[in-house]
């Protein structure tokens, strides 16, 4: 069983909370 | 009769661009960078209905290149961008929320504005079922299939970390201090692209404060 991870860590690596996205043309 | 100018210069109209000077002495952009933010503005405020206001649908087809795609982030970033709750996003409350993502923006801005985002009922605290919410949307929307159990695992992991004063929610002072200690988590929260926002959007010199010669 892989090693609990926080879920602010999860969280963070989110693509919804990857706001780059909104500069690629 | 001869005072009429040989050149009569006109400005251009810019709907919804407001005024750059104000908006560039309310955060770190300059006045070329806030004009070449209405570029990007434009053509995201342009991708379902041209009203020159950023809708949901909007906001997600700009980041997932389609708007049936559902998600449950950049539905809550919307909502914080959104301060008015008007259910659109103007040019006003897209250059001010984006201010807090330049790499020169005040780390403590970042800071609040991350705990806000996760702070979903805005009740001023990070509370269990809220940060189960969102693990269980994420989960969700990654197709990943945890049990009840391993996902009440990462609550428990998550506030054993956080919640230092055991109260069973997560204030500002412990987010601060959590992300102090895990730096890692504050780095969506800078967008590299801000800093060169007039190279990536070069047009704004063409559409933006030109003088036409009629």
């Amino acid at each position: 069983r892989p090693p609990t991870m926080n879920a602010f860590e999860l969280i963070a690596t989110s693509q919804g909370l990857n706001l780059g996205k909104l500069f690629e043309k | 009769m001869g005072c009429v100018p040989s050149k009569v210069v006109v400005r251009r109209h810019l709907p919804g661009l407001g005024n750059p000077v104000v908006l560039a002495s309310q955060t770190a952009f300059s006045v070329s960078e806030v004009q070449a933010l209405y570029e990007l503005f434009k053509s995201i405020s342009s991708g379902v209905i041209d009203d020159g206001l950023i809708n949901k649908e909007e906001f997600q087809l700009a980041l997932f290149k389609n708007q049936k795609k559902e998600n449950f982030f950049a539905n809550r970033i919307f909502d914080v961008f959104d301060v008015d709750k008007k259910g659109v996003i103007d040019f006003g409350d897209f250059v001010r929320a984006l201010n807090i993502f330049h790499p020169n923006a005040p780390h403590e801005n970042k800071v609040n504005f991350s705990f806000k985002i996760y702070d979903l009922d805005n009740t001023g605290y990070i509370e269990r079922q809220e940060v189960k919410q969102m693990v269980i949307a994420l989960l969700f929307e990654s197709e990943m299939r945890l049990t009840d159990e391993a996902v009440e695992a990462i609550l428990d992991k998550t506030f054993s970390e956080t919640d230092v004063n055991q109260d069973g929610k997560i204030d500002k002072e412990e987010w601060c201090n959590f992300v102090g200690r895990n730096p890692s988590l504050m780095k969506i929260m800078t967008l590299p692209y801000l800093k060169d926002i007039t190279t990536t959007f070069p047009s704004f010199v063409f559409n933006s404060e030109v003088d036409e010669i009629d």
